[in-house]
This record gives structure tokens, C-alpha cells and sequence, in this order.
């Protein structure tokens, strides 16, 4: 038996001192939600999306609600998973009305015999999984729109 | 960009990485989240790995599988995670930062950034940090 490891990021950038708070609980709860998945016997597959869920949700990170906005004022995600037991790997592009890109990315890896979808295409997948479509102003936070309106480059 | 990496009690490894992208991009560009070997890796037989910072050069380096690579010569997790993350640096000009848990559990994180916020949860303890001295 191997003793449970999880860990995590919330992203590798100027992190403004206003927000350095909130992103350490935001990364203190990713883990713990990761990490109670590890230690009453999931896998790490699940460990690994549950942990990104969470940050995801969180408004405080660029993904999921909290997505930083495209030039033309859009949402764009991108998402990946990976087996390394069985080496499957799925993944989304450029998807912008479901809450969660990672669950989409699972599905691509589990549901097809692709890696990669995106855009259009990765949206009407979403649908046919039955995926909840979501508002793209409900990933949208403050943040990424003040960020936006000052059109402050940053990167992933 | 958020990311995860775990090991299992059964010693399964599994990584993931997620991202709203960079503000103001160029609509249709894309990242090294999605694609295999740039913002994650994973291998039972060797760890995981997930990136975050500058996807071009993320890209251009194939940061996830460099690092597991260098696991594969012998590199612990986190000589790996730096001598990748200095590689980046020094050939493309991109920083960026990385997790990463080797097969038997070994934990690597490092940043070429101002700050990364990361954690890892280990026999029961939880460590967290944001800045390079957390």
C-alpha cells in the first residue's frame, strides 16, 4: 500500500497582496476536498478532480467562475486529465458554458476515443453528455472584469 | 490556471490541470493546459505532474513530460521541477511553476514567477504557501 499524496496549484503569477488571502484558503480547501477523497480509499483520478472542483468554483482562481476574459470580453477555458494508470488522457479547449471544464475533460477520456476536443465541438459534446449549460456571466468575477476593462495582460 | 496531482493507495497516479486562460488573449488561442506533456503528465511508473505560467513556452519546452523525463534518469521530484523550470527560462525566456508527486510519493514544487500559490497534503498534514519563502 502507497500512502496517499496530493497536491496542488492555483496558478504561478504577481498574486496582488488583496488576494493573497482568500487564495490560501482557496488552495487549503482544494486539498482538503482532494485530499478526504485519498484517504477514505478513492482513486487519484478522483482525488485530482475533486481538488479541482473546488478551485474551479472559486472565484479567486482563473478557471471554471473566475475565468479571465478574451480580448473580445469572452470566456475560454481549457482543461486536461490523466490516467497515469492506463495512460488515458482527456482534454477541452476553448469551451465556455459549463461550470466545470475538468468533469468535460473526464469525459472526453472516459466517453470517446479522442484526447482533444474543442470549441464548438466541445460544447455540443458537453450537451450531448448531458452537461448543465450555465449563464457565461456566471463565470465571470469582478476581478477578471476590472482585469478586462484594463486590458492587463497576464498568462495561464 | 489551477492543477492537481495525486497518488493512491494503490499507488495510481493521476493529474489535472484547468484554466481560464490569459486576460485579453486573442480569441482561439490555446494554452499548454490541454495538451498531453506541456500542462500535465501522469505515469504510474514514474509521477505526475501539473504547470502553470507561460503556455507558449510551456509548449515549446514540453514542460510536464521534461520533468518527468529527468524523474526517469533519477532526478527526485523537485530537482526536476527545477532544473525543467530553468531550462524554460533559459531557452524560450518563460517562466512558470509546477507540482509534482513522484511514484512513491516524493513531493517537487518550484516557480520561476513572483509567486505560485500551491500545497500539498502528506500522512495527515496539510503545508500551503503563496510567496517563495511560504
Amino acid at each position: 500500500m502507497n500512502t496517499p499524496v496530493i497536491a496542488v496549484h492555483g496558478g504561478a503569477w504577481a498574486i496582488p497582496e488583496n488576494m493573497i488571502a482568500d487564495t490560501k484558503l482557496g488552495i487549503q480547501d482544494a486539498l482538503r476536498a482532494g485530499y478526504q477523497v485519498l484517504q477514505s480509499g478513492g482513486t487519484a483520478l478522483e482525488a485530482v478532480q475533486a481538488a479541482i472542483i473546488k478551485m474551479e468554483d472559486d472565484p479567486n482562481f482563473d478557471a471554471g467562475n473566475g475565468s479571465v476574459l478574451t480580448y473580445d470580453g469572452d470566456v475560454e477555458m481549457d482543461s486536461m486529465i490523466m490516467d497515469g494508470s492506463t495512460m488515458k488522457a482527456g482534454s477541452v479547449g476553448c469551451v465556455n458554458s459549463i461550470a466545470n471544464p475538468i468533469k468535460l475533460a473526464t469525459l472526453v477520456m472516459e466517453k470517446t476515443d479522442h484526447v482533444l476536443l474543442v470549441g464548438e465541438g466541445a460544447n455540443k459534446f458537453a450537451k450531448e453528455m448531458g452537461v448543465p449549460r450555465v449563464e457565461i456571466e456566471s463565470l465571470v468575477s469582478p476581478h477578471a472584469k476590472e482585469e478586462w476593462e484594463r486590458k492587463t495582460v497576464g498568462h495561464d | 490556471t489551477v492543477g492537481a496531482v495525486a497518488v493512491d493507495s494503490m499507488g495510481n497516479v493521476a493529474s489535472g490541470t484547468s484554466t481560464g486562460g490569459i486576460t485579453a488573449k486573442r480569441p482561439g488561442r490555446v494554452g499548454d493546459t490541454p495538451l498531453v506533456g506541456c500542462g500535465g503528465y501522469a505515469d504510474n511508473e514514474v509521477g505526475g505532474v501539473s504547470t502553470t505560467g507561460h503556455g507558449e513556452g510551456i509548449i515549446k519546452v514540453c514542460l510536464a513530460r521534461h520533468i518527468t523525463f529527468l524523474m526517469e534518469q533519477g532526478l527526485s521530484a523537485q530537482e526536476a521541477s527545477e532544473k525543467a523550470l530553468e531550462n524554460m527560462y533559459n531557452k524560450v525566456g518563460s517562466s512558470g511553476g509546477v507540482i509534482v508527486i513522484s511514484k512513491d510519493g516524493g513531493v517537487g514544487q518550484y516557480f520561476t514567477t513572483d509567486k505560485m500559490a500551491r500545497g500539498w497534503a502528506k500522512d495527515g498534514q496539510i503545508y500551503w504557501g503563496v510567496a517563495m519563502d511560504d
